[in-house]
């Protein structure tokens, strides 16, 4: 464990904590993509399944309990309790875009070809393009609120500084995983139109609107 | 990084 990882998984709760608390304090999940938050439920899903064959340490049991939780709570809010809020005809990435490409490349690039590794694999894939239909919501909407860009800040950044974890981890114990560091890539450079806007614009008190 | 049991990170 190193400081980046931790870090990283700080900045991921954070952001799935802001998220909760913004449609439960609202009552509203106007803005947000359901779709984006059933991949990542399904990233979780398929990730985790190694929770009751393999245990790494306490903190890692906890931490994947805590996002699975949270992963499938805001699932339930946004098509279960506050569905009446959710725009849906704004929400409307094709997702078996995602989904078809993706299952299919977990079979041809992975470690090994065992049904935990393979379900592993295909996380790992549809982490790095989970948020793309939230960020399709947003240009088409072509605004977001700004609590909303505070969660995709902090999604955003537990990816990089997971980055910086694995680079940080080839130096210190020539780990590497090439998969997960690929992707992780991949991952953050959809984020870097979001921060560039971020940053000039959010962090300057001014409304995320896209021209 | 091989298979299942190398998996420590989230």
């Amino acid at each position: 464990m190193n400081v980046f990882r931790i870090l990283g998984d700080v900045s991921h709760l954070l952001a799935m904590i802001l998220l909760l608390l913004k449609i439960w304090r609202s009552k509203c999940c106007t803005g947000i993509s359901g779709k984006s938050q059933i991949l990542f439920a399904l990233v979780f899903t398929t990730r985790y399944l190694d929770l009751f064959t393999n245990f790494v340490s306490l903190y890692n049991t906890v931490m994947k309990v805590i996002f699975l939780l949270c992963a499938y709570l805001t699932v339930y809010m946004i098509y279960g309790k506050f569905r009446k809020t959710f725009d849906s005809e704004n929400d409307t990435f094709r997702l078996e875009f995602l989904l078809v490409p993706i299952t299919g490349l977990s079979f041809l690039e992975n470690y090994s070809f065992t049904p935990l590794e393979i379900l592993w694999t295909f996380s790992i894939y549809l982490e790095s393009v989970a948020i793309l239909p939230q960020l399709f919501m947003i240009s088409k909407t072509g605004e977001a609120e700004t609590i909303t860009t505070h969660y995709l800040f902090f999604l955003g950044l537990y990816r990089a500084l997971y980055l910086a974890n694995w680079i940080w981890r080839y130096h210190t114990e020539n780990f590497y995983d090439q998969i997960a560091v690929v992707s992780g890539v991949v991952q953050t450079i959809f984020y870097c139109d979001f921060f560039y806007l971020y940053v000039t614009k959010v962090l300057k008190g001014k409304k995320l609107s896209l021209p | 990084e091989g298979p299942g049991e190398g998996k420590d990170e989230l």
